[in-house]
Protein backbone atom coordinates (compact mmCIF):
# COMPACT_ATOMS: atom_id res chain seq x y z
CA UNK A 1 0.00 0.00 0.00
CA UNK A 2 1.38 3.43 -1.12
CA UNK A 3 1.98 6.11 1.47
CA UNK A 4 -1.82 7.02 2.61
CA UNK A 5 -2.11 11.09 2.13
CA UNK A 6 -2.89 11.12 5.93
CA UNK A 7 -1.26 10.67 9.47
CA UNK A 8 -2.88 7.86 11.41
CA UNK A 9 -2.49 8.08 14.75
CA UNK A 10 -3.53 4.98 17.87
CA UNK A 11 -7.04 5.53 18.12
CA UNK A 12 -7.75 7.80 21.71
CA UNK A 13 -10.44 7.15 23.77
CA UNK A 14 -11.87 10.47 23.68
CA UNK A 15 -10.94 11.24 20.17
CA UNK A 16 -13.57 11.42 17.56
CA UNK A 17 -13.45 7.59 16.29
CA UNK A 18 -14.21 6.54 19.78
CA UNK A 19 -17.39 8.63 20.17
CA UNK A 20 -18.75 8.43 17.00
CA UNK A 21 -18.43 4.68 17.35
CA UNK A 22 -20.37 4.52 20.54
CA UNK A 23 -23.49 6.29 18.22
CA UNK B 1 -14.79 -6.11 -21.06
CA UNK B 2 -16.27 -3.60 -23.83
CA UNK B 3 -20.27 -3.95 -22.67
CA UNK B 4 -19.25 -3.17 -19.19
CA UNK B 5 -17.61 -0.33 -20.17
CA UNK B 6 -20.34 1.14 -22.21
CA UNK B 7 -22.89 0.43 -19.82
CA UNK B 8 -21.02 2.45 -17.42
CA UNK B 9 -20.50 5.19 -19.51
CA UNK B 10 -24.05 5.65 -19.19
CA UNK B 11 -24.32 6.09 -15.54
CA UNK B 12 -25.06 9.36 -14.29
CA UNK B 13 -24.58 8.86 -10.10
CA UNK B 14 -22.54 6.62 -7.86
CA UNK B 15 -23.08 5.64 -4.75
CA UNK B 16 -20.18 6.97 -2.05
CA UNK B 17 -19.92 2.88 -1.35
CA UNK B 18 -19.30 2.69 -4.93
CA UNK B 19 -16.50 5.33 -4.76
CA UNK B 20 -15.23 3.59 -1.77
CA UNK B 21 -14.99 -0.12 -2.66
CA UNK B 22 -13.53 1.08 -6.19
CA UNK B 23 -10.77 3.04 -4.90
CA UNK B 24 -10.30 1.43 -1.67
CA UNK B 25 -9.05 4.06 0.58
CA UNK B 26 -10.83 6.92 1.96
CA UNK B 27 -11.82 9.83 0.79
CA UNK B 28 -10.13 12.99 1.72
CA UNK B 29 -10.63 16.20 3.19
CA UNK B 30 -12.25 18.50 0.39
CA UNK B 31 -14.68 15.42 -0.58
CA UNK B 32 -15.54 15.19 3.09
CA UNK B 33 -16.21 18.89 2.94
CA UNK B 34 -18.13 19.10 -0.47
CA UNK B 35 -20.60 16.26 -0.02
CA UNK B 36 -21.33 17.32 3.37
CA UNK B 37 -21.77 21.01 1.76
CA UNK B 38 -23.78 19.25 -1.48
CA UNK B 39 -26.04 16.82 0.45
CA UNK B 40 -27.37 19.34 2.87
CA UNK B 41 -28.05 22.15 0.19
CA UNK B 42 -29.95 19.33 -1.53
CA UNK B 43 -31.95 18.23 1.32
CA UNK B 44 -32.88 21.82 2.29
CA UNK B 45 -33.83 22.37 -1.08
CA UNK B 46 -36.00 19.28 -1.20
CA UNK B 47 -37.50 20.50 1.92
CA UNK B 48 -38.52 23.22 0.72
CA UNK B 49 -40.58 21.54 -2.32
CA UNK B 50 -42.40 19.48 0.16
CA UNK B 51 -41.27 16.08 -0.88
CA UNK B 52 -40.98 13.16 0.97
CA UNK B 53 -39.27 13.77 4.52
CA UNK B 54 -35.66 12.42 4.21
CA UNK B 55 -34.47 9.68 6.09
CA UNK B 56 -31.09 8.61 8.44
CA UNK B 57 -28.01 7.96 6.25
CA UNK B 58 -28.02 4.22 7.03
CA UNK B 59 -24.67 3.23 4.77
CA UNK B 60 -22.69 5.18 1.92
CA UNK B 61 -24.68 2.88 -0.16
CA UNK B 62 -27.63 5.81 0.61
CA UNK B 63 -25.75 8.67 -0.92
CA UNK B 64 -25.12 9.26 -3.81
CA UNK B 65 -22.70 11.74 -6.26
CA UNK B 66 -24.21 12.46 -9.60
CA UNK B 67 -22.57 13.64 -12.70
CA UNK B 68 -23.49 17.64 -12.45
CA UNK B 69 -21.64 17.56 -8.74
CA UNK B 70 -25.21 17.42 -7.03
CA UNK B 71 -25.18 15.00 -4.04
CA UNK B 72 -28.72 13.42 -2.96
CA UNK B 73 -29.90 10.60 -0.63
CA UNK B 74 -31.11 8.09 -2.58
CA UNK B 75 -33.09 5.09 -1.72
CA UNK B 76 -29.46 2.64 -0.87
CA UNK B 77 -30.61 -0.51 -0.75
CA UNK B 78 -34.30 -0.63 0.01
CA UNK B 79 -35.24 -1.89 2.85
CA UNK B 80 -39.12 -2.12 3.87
CA UNK B 81 -39.72 -0.46 6.79
CA UNK B 82 -38.95 -2.49 9.91
CA UNK B 83 -42.48 -3.99 11.79
CA UNK B 84 -43.78 -1.17 13.41
CA UNK B 85 -41.53 1.40 12.68
CA UNK B 86 -42.55 3.50 9.78
CA UNK B 87 -39.29 4.35 7.53
CA UNK B 88 -41.35 6.93 5.98
CA UNK B 89 -41.67 9.06 9.40
CA UNK B 90 -40.57 12.77 8.65
CA UNK B 91 -36.90 12.80 10.46
CA UNK B 92 -35.84 15.69 12.32
CA UNK B 93 -33.40 17.37 10.14
CA UNK B 94 -30.78 16.99 13.59
CA UNK B 95 -31.55 13.40 13.32
CA UNK B 96 -30.42 13.49 9.55
CA UNK B 97 -27.29 15.55 10.09
CA UNK B 98 -25.86 13.18 12.69
CA UNK B 99 -26.33 10.08 10.65
CA UNK B 100 -24.83 12.23 7.65
CA UNK B 101 -21.53 13.14 9.64
CA UNK B 102 -21.15 9.59 11.24
CA UNK B 103 -21.34 7.94 7.70
CA UNK B 104 -19.29 11.24 6.26
CA UNK B 105 -16.67 10.23 9.14
CA UNK B 106 -16.30 6.39 8.37
CA UNK B 107 -15.25 7.55 4.56
CA UNK B 108 -12.91 9.48 6.09
CA UNK B 109 -12.09 6.55 8.18
CA UNK B 110 -12.70 4.12 5.46
CA UNK B 111 -10.00 0.88 5.02
CA UNK B 112 -7.95 1.91 8.96
CA UNK B 113 -7.83 -0.68 11.55
CA UNK B 114 -10.05 -0.31 14.75
CA UNK B 115 -7.14 1.17 16.72
CA UNK B 116 -6.27 3.38 13.83
CA UNK B 117 -7.43 6.73 13.87
CA UNK B 118 -6.98 9.28 11.02
CA UNK B 119 -5.88 12.47 12.13
CA UNK B 120 -8.14 15.30 10.46
CA UNK B 121 -7.95 19.16 10.27
CA UNK B 122 -9.26 20.78 13.18
CA UNK B 123 -12.27 22.51 11.44
CA UNK B 124 -13.29 19.04 10.04
CA UNK B 125 -13.31 17.29 13.00
CA UNK B 126 -15.10 20.19 14.58
CA UNK B 127 -17.87 20.06 11.49
CA UNK B 128 -18.15 16.14 12.09
CA UNK B 129 -18.61 16.96 15.90
CA UNK B 130 -20.94 19.05 16.03
CA UNK B 131 -22.76 16.82 13.22
CA UNK B 132 -23.28 14.10 15.26
CA UNK B 133 -23.75 16.39 18.55
CA UNK B 134 -26.66 18.10 16.91
CA UNK B 135 -28.68 19.79 19.04
CA UNK B 136 -33.12 19.88 18.83
CA UNK B 137 -34.08 23.44 17.32
CA UNK B 138 -36.73 24.81 19.75
CA UNK B 139 -38.72 26.13 17.03
CA UNK B 140 -37.97 29.66 17.12
CA UNK B 141 -35.36 28.45 14.32
CA UNK B 142 -37.52 27.09 11.98
CA UNK B 143 -35.41 25.87 8.82
CA UNK B 144 -38.36 24.53 7.16
CA UNK B 145 -39.82 28.08 5.75
CA UNK B 146 -36.74 30.54 5.22
CA UNK B 147 -36.32 32.33 2.42
CA UNK B 148 -35.14 30.38 -0.26
CA UNK B 149 -32.46 32.82 -1.50
CA UNK B 150 -31.09 33.06 1.85
CA UNK B 151 -27.75 32.25 0.81
CA UNK B 152 -25.32 30.97 3.49
CA UNK B 153 -22.62 32.12 2.13
CA UNK B 154 -22.82 35.87 2.67
CA UNK B 155 -19.38 37.24 3.86
CA UNK B 156 -20.76 40.04 6.47
CA UNK B 157 -22.57 36.86 8.29
CA UNK B 158 -20.13 36.59 10.51
CA UNK B 159 -22.64 34.56 12.75
CA UNK B 160 -19.73 31.61 13.31
CA UNK B 161 -21.78 28.31 13.69
CA UNK B 162 -21.43 27.03 17.52
CA UNK B 163 -24.40 24.49 17.41
CA UNK B 164 -25.69 22.92 14.26
CA UNK B 165 -29.57 22.51 14.02
CA UNK B 166 -30.05 22.51 10.61
CA UNK B 167 -28.85 21.90 7.17
CA UNK B 168 -28.14 25.77 7.03
CA UNK B 169 -26.04 25.50 9.78
CA UNK B 170 -23.99 22.66 8.23
CA UNK B 171 -23.73 24.85 5.04
CA UNK B 172 -22.47 27.83 6.63
CA UNK B 173 -19.41 25.76 8.25
CA UNK B 174 -19.09 24.77 5.16
CA UNK B 175 -18.71 27.62 3.62
CA UNK B 176 -16.72 29.33 6.16
CA UNK B 177 -13.96 26.54 5.56
CA UNK B 178 -13.15 28.24 2.19
CA UNK B 179 -11.20 31.94 1.75
CA UNK B 180 -14.10 33.57 0.32
CA UNK B 181 -17.19 32.06 1.43
CA UNK B 182 -19.37 33.46 -1.52
CA UNK B 183 -17.52 30.15 -3.48
CA UNK B 184 -18.66 27.75 -1.78
CA UNK B 185 -21.35 26.20 -4.44
CA UNK B 186 -19.66 26.46 -7.44
CA UNK B 187 -16.46 24.98 -5.22
CA UNK B 188 -17.96 22.58 -3.56
CA UNK B 189 -20.25 21.61 -6.55
CA UNK B 190 -17.16 20.96 -8.62
CA UNK B 191 -15.17 18.91 -6.05
CA UNK B 192 -17.96 16.59 -6.19
CA UNK B 193 -18.48 16.31 -9.99
CA UNK B 194 -14.55 15.74 -10.28
CA UNK B 195 -15.12 12.90 -7.17
CA UNK B 196 -17.71 11.70 -9.73
CA UNK B 197 -15.90 12.00 -13.22
CA UNK B 198 -12.19 10.56 -11.91
CA UNK B 199 -14.56 7.60 -10.60
CA UNK B 200 -16.35 7.02 -13.61
CA UNK B 201 -12.20 7.38 -15.71
CA UNK B 202 -10.77 4.73 -13.12
CA UNK B 203 -14.25 2.45 -13.32
CA UNK B 204 -14.25 2.53 -17.04
CA UNK B 205 -9.90 1.96 -17.36
CA UNK B 206 -10.84 -1.16 -14.76
CA UNK B 207 -14.18 -2.62 -17.01
CA UNK B 208 -12.04 -2.77 -20.16
CA UNK B 209 -9.27 -4.50 -18.55
CA UNK B 210 -11.27 -7.18 -17.20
Amino acid sequence: KGKSLYNIKQKHDSGIKAKISMK
Amino acid sequence: GRSLAAALVMRDALSLEEILQLYSQPINEEQAWAVCYQCCGSLRSRGRRGESPSRRVESPADIRIWKDGTVTLGDGARRPPAEGKSEYLHRPETEVIESLGIIIYKALDYGLKENEERELSPPLEQLIDYMTNTVEADGSKDEGYEALDEGVEEENDKGDVEVIQSYRDVMKLCAAHLPTRSDAPNHYQAVCRALFAETMELYTFLARIK
